[in-house]
């Protein structure tokens, strides 16, 4: 998170930590993102953070056995004192484009239950008749990810975890006019796509931004009718410059998009 | 001198006819027919000399012995008869004619010609004085006669009297009514009728006879010729017979011969009677507590079967099992086929318990029997109902947890999602 502020525990219950170590690889590979529970034993995440790290474009899934989740985490050196699960099953959206991340988007069942308490509990998600998060409207997400963005992820998950914040970070960001967003992309490549399953998020000027080992990670928005927060967004991806660069914005997962699919894999699956 | 003579008509003369017979004749003819006819003799002429009394000569015509008639002379007086042109008839198939003369005669007699012939006997109306010939229909034929029956009887093997083929009547229903055949008119002769009521062990059959009772008896020998008489396994009642009517029989026993003998005379009414059967008694049966038994009655006998039924809220516990309704029924002996179980207040048992919920009991002492109340509530703050209703559940009759909505299905405890319990500080405005 770029420009966020430190959470307290609490603020975000439904934040988790997802582990990922790809020991098929030599060296094996690791890497962490986020992700949002949803119910006792389902989370939501982008796509992404499920993929074997390959540099083409096959779409190849982690086996669930690699995948670690920790829940009521606050400061990732406590992990022992979080709620930890193993995977039962992932869903990846089928038509997840690993070359656009269009259709970012994944499911994963946990074997065991959790047991909802004061750091633990779902995040909401929206109806199926509802719209995507609205132009200017501000959302929060929080994440674990860097914080300085003259860093890599490697960097991150290397020696040097002053870059890391180990403690929950949050940010709160305006939606961006989906043409804008589309605009500073194609003003800099014609491979980037902005489609209409995403959205972005983020200021003009910068500064305050999600980054990597963000991914995953819900954008929420309070719904005043029902007082609840609801996930609108999943951390998906930004362009190559430095997170919280002016005019690059954070591009999200429109989770309205998918509210049909996440009940018809959710129901079907339990 | 006797001449025999056979066929079914024929003549006879006096020696030397027409011209006149001779002295200290004594001529017999026996004629002899088939038996069903008789012999019908008359004279065609008749000269025989004329004496007081028929002492000199005569002609005898006699049949079995019995002297029909004497003739003599050429006309009838007051002491003698001359055949004239009447004829002598037989009751028998045989005739002797005897002609006799003396030793002398004072004039010249030509003496008698005479012819026979063989009549048909009509035994059926000859013999309607007699001892009834045909009990029921008689048929006359030329030489013979032969008797038959009405509708569904059958002749006797004396050929005369009609009977009845009653050997084997089985009644089977609980009560009825048996009479002697055609009652109350006369009942059939020469037979001996079997009637068997058989009922279920358990039941105890009665005789009521009706007021017409008529058996032929006499005076001073019980019932010789016909009679009645009533057999169970251990007992016998009876031979009954005369005009008094035996009343009321219990024979307590379920099952009963009666046999029904008459000889080949008289004419009598017969007898009648109406059976009916009880049961063997059981004790009266009462509800058990909670419960009810229908039907109600002041007595139950044999094959009642009455049905215990327990209040609302109560079943019966048989081997572990909870049985809705109980049927008991009276047995042969006198028993119930069970004793009455005793209703028990149904225990709904442990109420399931709801995941991230709890159950609070709103009736002292946590109670789980009928009308018991309690309610499902899910841990607050984390988890809520779902769908919220009212969540309290009562135990019913069936044994069941019931909420008016869901039935016996359970509402879920659903997570709470994105309401935080430590709220995120307020935006602020810019």
């Amino acid at each position: 998170i770029i420009g966020g502020r430190t959470a307290h525990p609490g603020f975000f219950p439904w934040q988790l930590l997802m582990v990922v170590e790809d020991m098929s690889r030599v060296p094996k590979d690791k890497w962490f993102g986020s992700g949002a529970l949803l119910s006792r034993t389902w989370v939501l995440t982008a796509a992404h953070v499920l993929r074997s790290q390959r540099r083409d474009n096959t779409i190849t899934l982690v086996p669930s056995e690699y995948v670690t989740i920790y829940l009521g985490l606050h400061d990732v050196r406590q992990k022992e004192a979080a709620v930890k699960r193993t995977v039962e099953r992932i869903i990846l959206h089928k038509a997840f484009d690993p070359r656009t991340y269009n259709n970012d988007i994944a499911l994963v069942k946990m074997k065991d239950k959790v047991s909802m308490n004061i750091f633990v509990m779902p995040l909401c998600l929206p109806s199926q008749e509802m719209e995507g998060p609205q132009p200017n409207t501000l959302g929060l997400v929080a994440g674990w990810g860097i914080t300085n963005p003259n860093l890599t992820m490697d960097d991150a998950t290397g020696s040097d975890h002053a870059t890391l914040s180990n403690i929950l970070q949050y940010v709160k960001l305006p939606v961006t006019l989906q043409a804008e967003c589309k605009s500073s992309y194609e003003s800099r490549s014609d491979s980037y796509n902005v489609t209409d399953n995403m959205f972005c998020a983020g200021f003009y000027e910068g500064g305050k931004d999600t980054c990597l080992g963000d991914s995953g990670g819900a954008f929420i928005m309070y719904n005043p009718d029902t007082q609840t927060w609801v996930a609108q967004g999943l951390v998906s991806w930004g362009g190559p410059e430095k997170c919280g660069s002016k005019r690059v914005y954070g591009v999200y997962t429109k989770i309205s998009k998918y509210a049909r699919w996440l009940a018809d894999k959710m129901s079907n699956s339990s | 001198n006797i001449t025999e003579l056979t066929g079914m008509f024929g003549q006879i003369q006096s020696p030397n006819y027409p011209e006149g017979y001779p002295s200290d004749l004594d001529v017999t003819w026996n004629i002899t027919v088939p038996t069903g006819f008789r012999i019908k003799l008359y004279f065609m002429h008749f000269d025989v000399e004329p004496s007081y009394l028929c002492e000199y000569d005569y002609v005898k015509v006699s049949s079995d012995d019995d002297l029909l008639e004497t003739f003599c002379g050429r006309e009838s007086t007051d002491t003698e008869q001359i055949p004239g042109r009447e004829f002598v008839l037989t009751n028998s198939n045989t005739m002797t004619v005897t002609f006799k003369t003396d030793f002398s005669n004072e004039e010249r007699f030509t003496g008698f010609e005479a012819h026979y012939s063989a009549i048909d006997v009509d035994e059926c109306v000859e013999k309607l004085d007699e001892a009834l010939v045909c009990d029921h229909f008689c048929h006359n034929y030329i030489g013979g006669y032969y008797c038959s029956c009405r509708y569904s009887y059958i002749l006797h093997s004396d050929n005369r009297t009609c009977k009845v083929e009653c050997s084997d009547n089985v009644f089977t229903e609980k009560s009825g009514v048996i009479s002697s055949p055609d009652y109350p008119n006369p009942y059939p002769k020469s037979s001996d009728c079997l009637y068997r009521i058989e009922l279920e062990e358990g039941y105890a059959i009665s005789l009521q006879f009706a007021d017409i009772f008529d058996l032929e008896d006499h005076p001073d020998i019980l019932c010789p010729y016909d009679y009645l008489k009533i057999k169970t396994g251990v007992m016998e009642f009876g031979p009954f017979c005369g005009d008094k009517s035996p009343g009321k029989i219990d024979t307590n026993s379920s099952t009963v011969q009666i046999l029904f003998h008459s000889d080949d005379s008289s004419d009598n009414q017969g007898w009648k009677f109406t059976f009916t059967s009880i049961g063997a008694p059981c004790p009266v049966v009462h509800p058990p507590a909670n419960g009810t038994i229908e039907p109600v009655q002041e007595k139950y006998s044999f094959k009642d079967q009455v049905q215990i039924r327990c209040n609302t809220g109560f079943k019966f516990v048989k081997g572990g099992d909870e049985v809705e309704a109980y049927q008991i029924e009276c047995q042969k002996s006198g028993i119930w086929s069970s004793s009455i179980p005793t209703c028990k207040v149904i225990d709904c048992g442990t109420p399931r318990s709801l995941e991230d919920g709890f159950i609070t009991f709103h009736t002292k002492d946590n109670l789980t029997m009928f009308g018991s109340h309690i309610e499902y509530s899910c841990l607050a703050l984390y988890y809520q109902m779902e769908p919220e209703l009212n969540t309290t559940y009562t135990c019913m009759e069936n044994g069941f947890w019931v909420n008016d909505e869901l039935g016996t299905d359970l509402p879920t405890c659903q997570p709470v999602c994105g309401r935080p319990a430590r709220s995120l500080p307020p935006l602020n405005k810019r």
